[in-house]
């Protein structure tokens, strides 16, 4: 998180520290799921797909990281990519970790909502200002060890296709180019202001949740950190989780 | 003149209707089977008329006497068909007979001749004859039963028909009884007794029953002021066990013998005229103690009064308690009275039944809501979840619980589903919020 505040405990109880090839962050939604982004777990520079679950570590209960070590980990039982994902792209960012056992909620640990249909006009509007922690990188370019979060506002989907394709054209690669695609499941945040200090999710903070509290001040995750082109340089990517409700109840319904 | 003909029919005269021959003789032998006589009756009758019916005549003849020699016209004094001709026996004859002319004043007078019905009519056997004759035997010594064709008989109760089928004698040396209840009495009774007699009725009914003997009125036995039954005795037994005897004339009304086999022997010398005695006896179960329910609890069906051998009861308790016997639990219970007087199992008891320890609810906890702790039925328990990081999803919205007769905890709809504690999201304990501005 560049340019934010340390968090306080309870503030962003839904927090899950992932660990898998570095660290990334996820956001509890139910008792044994874990929502996060589908390169955290499939991420491009691994040889080749690892679906192996014991290779996923998930921490919560603190803020801080070498306490959540020392607490211990939360065993997966199971992940689920999205089907439409492919390594190297974002498109349909998002996945879904099934832990083995249930957790038990309480003051530093408990779940963020699913945005529901009636959020939809709120949350994603522009300027709408939204929350998004991390153990990522800082604007010192140094790793949180300590949970971090910074307030971004959203941006209107034409303005960040705008700064997309701005960026895009002065990639000469062409791979490196197909990866510079907006697409209607991501949506933007952040500030226009490229020169002044502003904050951003960074490199760590894959997967964790953007959060909105929405009109009945109820927290919902609008998106998951996704990518974006360099940190605190523009606006941030991330996956928009409404496009997700039905396949992420057709998991977690079941239970 | 053929046994094997039918118990009625005609008998007419030669040549009927046409005019009877001269010089003719004709017989007719009717016969009926045993237990009939034979009725005859003229219907026609037209014979050449004669000074005591000399010349042509009819002649009927039955157990060996002569009925009337006839002959005549229909207002002849001397013509038959007024009278109705009745045999004794089962044989009756009729003779005809003409001579060799028919003429009045040298006129030949055709004369029509005869026809006579007979037919067979049950002979009651049993009725003295009509003529008070001094030798008839009844054909029965005690009662005589007369049907079509025959009779037969019976004695007076006590006595036996012999192989006579006609005299009765009295046996009584070893009558059995063996309904529960029913009537004996002396031979003839109220007629009265014969001689010597030595009878012996048994009465043997189940084990558990007891026997009581009601004397009836006339009570009469051969007896003498002053000395104990010299002529003739009445003796109760009850098993092994000789009750008491009587004679004279003063029932001994009820007699409980408190057995359930039973000797009653009567003995008679060779003389009296005493008319006897009879008896209606009963027997009755030994009751069994009335059943005491320990508790308010118990339910004893059926009530009766009083319980005796062979009835039964059924014991149950009322809802939310259950059956014990010796701290073992039943799923049902009855008893029967036996025929000691006594109930085959003692009256169980009733206890309220208990459930189990609730079921725990994760991330949540139940709380009496009656007597802590006290898990007995009608005990109510109501849940909570750990809030407020949990909230409460209930089956029909109900929380509380209460432990049932079947000895599960059901909410308010009769559901054992206990509730679940959902997480409740996105509400963080500590929302940030910024104070500068």
């Amino acid at each position: 998180i560049l340019h934010g505040k340390k968090a306080a405990p309870g503030n962003f109880p839904w927090q899950v520290f992932i660990s898998r090839m570095g660290r990334a962050g996820g956001a509890l939604i139910g008792e044994h799921w874990v929502l996060t982004a589908a390169h955290v777990l499939q991420p491009e520079n691994e040889e080749k797909e690892d679906n192996d679950p014991t290779k996923v570590h998930i921490f919560m209960r603190s803020l801080d990281v070498n306490q959540l070590l020392k607490i211990g980990n939360y065993p997966v039982e199971a992940f689920y990519v999205h089907p439409k994902y492919r390594r190297g792209r974002y498109d349909n960012d998002i996945a879904l970790i099934r832990l083995k056992n249930p957790v038990v909620m309480g003051e530093n640990v408990s779940p963020v909502c699913l945005p529901s249909p009636e959020d939809e006009d709120d949350i994603y509007q522009n300027h709408r200002n939204g929350y998004v922690s991390g153990y990522g990188q800082t604007e010192n370019r140094t790793i949180a060890n300590e949970l971090r979060y910074v307030s971004v506002p959203v941006v209107s989907w034409s303005a960040c296709e705008t700064y997309v394709n701005d960026k895009k054209l002065k990639v000469k690669d062409v791979s490196e180019r197909q990866k510079y695609s907006l697409t209607r499941n991501m949506f933007c945040a952040g500030f226009p202001e490229e020169s002044l200090n502003k904050g951003d999710s960074c490199e760590g903070d894959s997967g964790g949740a953007y959060t909105t509290p929405n009109r009945q001040d109820t927290w919902v995750a609008t998106g998951l950190v996704s990518w974006g082109i360099g940190c605190g340089q523009g606006y941030g990517i991330y996956t928009k989780v409404s496009n997700y409700l039905d396949w992420i109840k057709s998991y977690t319904e079941k239970d | 003149q053929n046994n094997k003909r039918p118990l009625y029919g005609t008998i007419t005269s030669p040549n009927y209707p046409k005019p009877y021959p001269n010089s003719n003789e004709s017989t007719w032998n009717i016969t009926v089977p045993e237990g009939y006589h034979i009725s005859l009756n003229f219907l026609v009758f037209d014979i050449e008329p004669s000074e005591n019916c000399y010349y042509d005549f009819v002649k009927v003849m039955a157990d060996g006497k002569e009925l009337g020699q006839f002959c005549g016209s229909v207002n002849s004094l001397t013509n038959p068909t007024r009278r109705q001709f009745v045999s004794t026996g089962t044989q009756m004859r009729i003779h005809f007979q003409s001579d060799f002319s028919n003429e009045l004043d040298g006129d030949i007078v055709p004369y029509k001749g005869f026809m006579a019905f007979y037919q067979a009519i049950d002979k009651d056997e049993c009725a003295p004859p009509s003529d008070n004759s001094a030798t008839w035997t009844p054909p029965c010594e005690h009662v005589c039963h007369n049907y079509v064709g025959g009779y037969f008989c019976s004695c007076f109760p006590g006595y036996h028909l012999q192989s006579d089928s006609r005299s009765c004698k009295v046996e009584c040396s070893s009558e059995m009884f063996t309904e529960e209840s029913g009537f004996i009495s002396s031979p003839g009774y109220p007629e009265p007794y014969p001689p010597d007699l030595k009878c012996n009725y048994s009465i043997r009914l189940e084990e558990g029953l007891q026997i009581s003997l009601s004397f009836q009125k006339p009570f009469e036995i051969d007896y003498h002021p002053k000395a104990r039954c010299p002529y003739d005795t009445l003796e109760v037994f009850a098993g092994d066990m000789m009750l008491n005897s009587f004679c004279g004339s003063d029932s001994p009304g009820m007699v409980m013998t408190r057995s359930h086999t039973v000797d009653i022997v009567f003995e008679t010398d060779d003389s009296g005229d005493s008319k006897g005695w009879s008896l209606h006896y009963t027997s009755e179960a030994i009751p069994c103690p009335n059943p005491k329910a320990w508790d308010k609890y118990t339910i004893i069906s059926p009530k009766q009064n009083i319980y005796r051998m062979r009835d039964y009861i059924v014991v149950t308790c009322q809802t939310g308690y259950k059956i014990m016997e010796d701290r073992k639990e039943l799923g049902s219970f009855s008893t029967i009275c036996q025929k000691d007087g006594t109930w085959h199992r003692p009256i169980p008891r009733c206890e309220i039944v208990t459930c189990k320890d609730p079921p725990v609810l994760t991330n949540g906890q139940y709380k009496f809501l009656t007597a802590p702790g006290n898990l007995e039925y009608e005990s109510v328990i109501q849940y909570h979840c750990n809030e407020p990081y949990y909230k409460m999803v209930t089956a029909k919205d109900s929380d509380t619980f209460t432990c049932s007769a079947q000895r599960q905890w059901k909410d308010e709809s009769g559901g054992n589903k206990i509730p679940l504690c959902i997480p409740v999201c996105g509400k963080p304990d500590n929302p940030v919020t910024n104070f500068g501005r």
